[in-house]
């Protein structure tokens, strides 16, 4: 550092400091690590370490919930702009080797975005429809690296061949055969996605546990019973805790159950059991990761992010499916629900809107039976 | 993604889980 000219050693200047501190950090973590063993062979349980406000507000406020927007537009863009009525969204290359039509007008030609797996390559409107090479190869490679990565099970797709997928929002949504999961006849309460079970059991206290010792408020995640009328069960005593006016047969108990959907599962979700749904209240919010690790982390994570409440009955009482969002898996579809509009750019934090299924000609709300088509998640 | 199920039922529910474990669309995750 002393021999180095001037203009090399201002820019090695900084490099002790951070070796120092990244240093220090390190062995500080090690520390917590080798307290947190010691704790645990003493038997003394070990409190998760939550996020604080900051930690919290960063990843909301980052830029993956713009990009997950804008991404949106770009998958919306694609699908509305280029398709004409036999318009396909990627070049013909990628669907079959095709001989240029004879003055044939690709939708290419009219330019626009297109969807080529996560990334849009923009396609002048200019020169001849025949898409480059690239395109193809790009659209092939971003679908293998997608499934190679997640682990996806295209046998179980309800169409295997890639070709047929016009973009990876599509491929995201994909179907999958009917007998690739067969429904158990068995249980009256069934799963009503793929994913992984990150906890479940009895609800206590109005606090549900997101992961084994992170809880959230039921009453934040839910928001507040609408008023009775809309409400298929007795009005709540004025003093009666949020959880009386969910239970409401004596002897019965509140119970939770909530599965993670990793990126390469599929994205489709069913009614878990035979139940009615009366109401649905979208909270607009957040777009952060749910993955287990975040789960362990942010304390009320569920709250922040941007979800969607169904509640109704079922043949024990109140039964309740939300669909929480997540990093780039901010849009979700309900598919009885017309008037759902999720992933805005725009909302204010803390709001929601409510929608009732019980209308005068339709007393009951919207039957739903295990297993039928629900709903499902989409990329952006 | 994720997806939240809240129900009430009889106190003889019973979950047929393990927390951690992979679970497919359709297969049973309790009964009474």
């Amino acid at each position: 550092v002393h021999t180095a000219p001037a203009r090399t050693s201002s820019l090695l200047r900084p490099l002790p400091i951070l070796v120092a501190t990244g240093g220090g950090y390190a062995g500080y973590r090690q520390y917590e690590k080798y307290r947190e063993r010691e704790l645990e062979k003493l038997g003394l349980d070990v409190p998760p370490k939550l996020a604080g406000h900051w930690e919290v507000a960063l990843p909301s406020a980052g830029p993956e919930a713009e990009a997950g927007t804008a991404e949106l537009h770009v998958q919306t863009c694609s699908e509305t702009a280029l398709l004409a009525p036999d318009g396909p969204l990627l070049p013909p290359a990628p669907r079959r080797p095709q001989a240029p039509q004879p003055g044939g007008m690709e939708a290419c030609e009219q330019g626009g975005l297109v969807q080529v797996g996560a990334n849009a390559l923009a396609v002048a409107g200019l020169g001849p429809p025949q898409p480059s090479g690239a395109a193809a190869l790009a659209a092939q490679a971003v679908y293998s690296l997608y499934i190679w990565t997640f682990g996806v099970n295209m046998k179980e797709a309800a169409v295997e061949d890639l070709h047929h997928y016009r973009n990876l929002s599509e491929f995201f949504r994909r179907k999958l055969k009917p007998q690739a999961r067969p429904v158990c006849g068995l249980h009256s309460v069934i799963s009503p996605s793929d994913g992984k079970i990150l906890n479940f059991g009895q609800v206590k206290n109005c606090e549900v546990e997101q992961v084994k010792g992170v809880t959230y408020s039921l009453e934040s995640f839910l928001g507040p019973r609408t008023p009775s009328e809309d409400l298929p069960f007795p009005p709540a005593t004025p003093h009666s805790s949020f959880r009386s006016q969910l239970v409401t047969r004596e002897g019965n108990e509140l119970y939770h159950c909530v599965i993670y959907l990793a990126p390469g599962d599929y994205h489709c979700f069913h009614s878990p059991t035979d139940w009615t749904v009366s109401h649905r209240r979208h909270f607009p919010g957040s777009l952060m990761s749910v993955n287990p690790g975040m789960a362990r982390w942010i304390k009320e994570l569920f709250c922040h992010n941007e979800r969607v409440v169904l509640t109704g009955d079922w043949k024990h009482g109140f039964f309740s499916l939300t669909a929480v969002g997540a990093t780039n898996v901010g849009s979700i579809r309900i598919y009885f629900d017309r008037d759902l509009h999720t992933n805005s750019p725009r909302y204010s934090k803390g709001s929601y809107n409510d929608f009732s299924f019980v209308t005068h000609a339709n007393k009951e709300g919207i039957p739903m039976r295990k297993g039928e088509h629900l709903g499902e998640f989409n990329l952006g | 993604s994720t997806i939240v199920l809240i129900f009430e039922a009889p106190k003889d529910f019973n979950f047929r889980l393990q927390a951690g474990q992979k679970i497919r669309f359709g297969e049973a995750l309790g009964s009474l």
